[in-house]
Order: C-alpha cells, then sequence, then structure tokens
C-alpha cells in the first residue's frame, strides 16, 4: 500500500504538471 | 474503465486511472488492519502542482476567446482544487490515525476528484482545439458559395487562390485531428471526408472554369448544365465539410464513469 500510494501521487503530481505545460504551450 | 478520446489524454491519464483501480482493490481489501503510511510529503507535492496549475490554468481561460472555454475550465479547476484539499485533510488525518477508514475514503475519493476533474479539464481543452478547427471549416464552407459568382478566369484564379490556404489549413486539421483520435471509427471518418474534398477541389475548379468558358461564348449553350454542374460539386463539397464538423464533435468519453 506503501508503495502504491507514493506512486500514485508522484504519478498524480507528474500529470498535473505535463498538464500546466500543456495549457502553456498550446496556441492561444 | 473510461475510453479516452484523444492519444493525448489517454496518454496523460491512463496509467493514473489504472493505478487509482488497483488502490481501490488493495482499499477494499485493506479490511486487514494494515496502517496507512506517512503521505504529508507526497500530497503536499501534489498541492503544489495543483496551485500551479489552477494560477496557469485561470490565467488562459481569462484570456481566451473561446467563451465555453472561458466558462468551462474554472469548474475543472475548482474540482481539482477541491479534490487536493481532501488529500491534505486525508493524509493530516492518517499521519494520527494510519487506520483511519474514513481518511481513506477520503484519501481514495480525493484521488479520483483529481482525476475527473482533470479529465474534465483536458477535455475541455480538447474541445475548444476542436472548435479551432470547426472554424476553419466553416470558413471554407462560406467561401464555397462564393464560387457561384466567379464569371471570368480572372476570378477564377482569384477565387483559386483565396480558396486554396483555408483548404490547406483545413486538410491539415482534420488529418492532424484524426491521427490525435483514438476511436478507429471517427478516425477512418474524418479520412474519408477529407480525401474526398481533395478529390474534388479539381472537379469543382474544372467545373467553375466550364461555366465560365460557357458563359463568355457566344450563344452561351449549356450554361444551366454547366451552372448546376458547378452547385451540384459546391453542395457535395459542402456536405462533405458539414460531415467532417459532425465526426469533430463526437467523443467516446463518458464523466460518469469516474462515478
Amino acid at each position: 500500500i506503501r508503495v502504491g500510494w507514493e506512486q500514485l501521487l508522484t504519478a498524480i503530481q507528474r500529470n498535473i504538471s505535463e498538464i500546466s505545460n500543456q495549457i502553456l504551450t498550446r496556441d492561444s | 474503465m473510461p475510453v479516452f478520446h484523444t492519444k493525448l489524454i489517454e496518454s496523460i491519464l491512463d496509467p493514473v486511472a489504472q493505478q487509482i483501480s488497483q488502490l481501490v482493490i488493495l482499499h477494499e481489501q485493506a479490511e486487514d488492519g494494515a496502517a496507512m503510511p506517512d503521505l504529508t510529503q507526497p500530497v503536499s507535492a501534489v498541492a503544489k502542482a495543483v496551485g500551479n496549475l489552477v494560477q496557469v490554468g485561470r490565467q488562459t481561460s481569462a484570456t481566451s476567446t473561446d467563451k465555453v472555454l472561458q466558462e468551462e475550465m474554472p469548474v475543472a479547476l475548482d474540482r481539482v482544487e477541491n479534490a487536493s484539499i481532501s488529500l491534505i485533510q486525508a493524509a493530516k488525518t492518517l499521519r494520527q490515525e494510519p487506520l483511519s477508514r474514513s481518511a481513506r475514503d477520503i484519501l481514495i475519493n480525493g484521488a479520483r476528484g483529481i482525476l475527473g476533474g482533470t479529465s474534465a479539464l483536458l477535455l475541455s481543452l480538447d474541445q475548444a482545439e476542436v472548435r479551432k478547427i470547426i472554424r476553419i471549416c466553416k470558413g471554407v464552407q462560406e467561401y464555397l458559395a462564393v464560387a457561384e459568382v466567379v464569371e471570368g478566369m480572372e476570378d477564377l484564379i482569384v477565387y483559386v487562390k483565396n480558396l486554396t490556404p483555408g483548404m490547406t489549413q483545413m486538410v491539415k486539421m482534420v488529418d492532424g485531428r484524426q491521427a490525435e483520435l483514438t476511436h478507429q471509427v471517427h478516425r477512418n471518418m474524418l479520412i474519408a471526408s477529407k480525401d474526398k474534398i481533395k478529390n474534388l477541389l479539381p472537379v469543382l475548379i474544372s467545373s467553375i472554369k466550364i461555366f465560365v468558358t460557357t458563359i463568355q461564348s457566344p450563344g452561351k449553350r449549356g450554361l444551366d448544365e454547366a451552372a448546376s454542374n458547378r452547385l451540384y460539386v459546391v453542395s457535395q463539397m459542402y456536405l462533405e465539410i458539414e460531415e467532417i464538423i459532425r465526426v469533430l464533435q463526437l467523443t467516446t468519453y463518458d464523466e460518469d464513469d469516474w462515478n
């Protein structure tokens, strides 16, 4: 469970940063 | 499992969606009393990323000219932000009570909420991209109608010169979109319509040319046929673009799948 949750939260954090990048790089 | 209708959305959300599913199963099995680890650090890293996302997202929605996006983005951002608050609360409780069942529930719901909120956000951005393509399509449709006023060869040259950039952009954007879709049937529909339009373009130019030649000939024989033939080609192209617009708006996404 420990590994699972830590991995998930890390993945969520990466995803959210990736989405922020997507928003910043999209054409206005 | 929900279906992600673009490869980008799928690549971002699918791994997390799968991990959440696995953790839900573990969570349901965790009646054995296994203590939860201290998650305050990874949760606070998520909160920091969410804070940045909310800032970037709000700025984008405020400056966007797309009214729908302006309305949808803040709602999705609120969902992500609220889910992040739930995660913080759950982690705080679990630090003090590692066996708390209700804190685990809040943690699971927080993770699901982030997934749901980010899905809504990505879908909203994706639909704004679709609306951009549709605007280009409608521009081409409008200009197709101008074919009816072309009565000289010079007009025809100008017409082709004006039609080409929009047509090229539309074909390029539709092609880019089909490559991005995960739904094979939708991809095939877009490819078929795009190919038909590409094939009809020289037919359109030829039909206008025949009309111009006929109207300039002394007897103007066959003018009605030439006009109706031109109208037929224009309508075929118009309808094909209409089909592209329809298919572009189809999604296989069902937000309720998250609940």
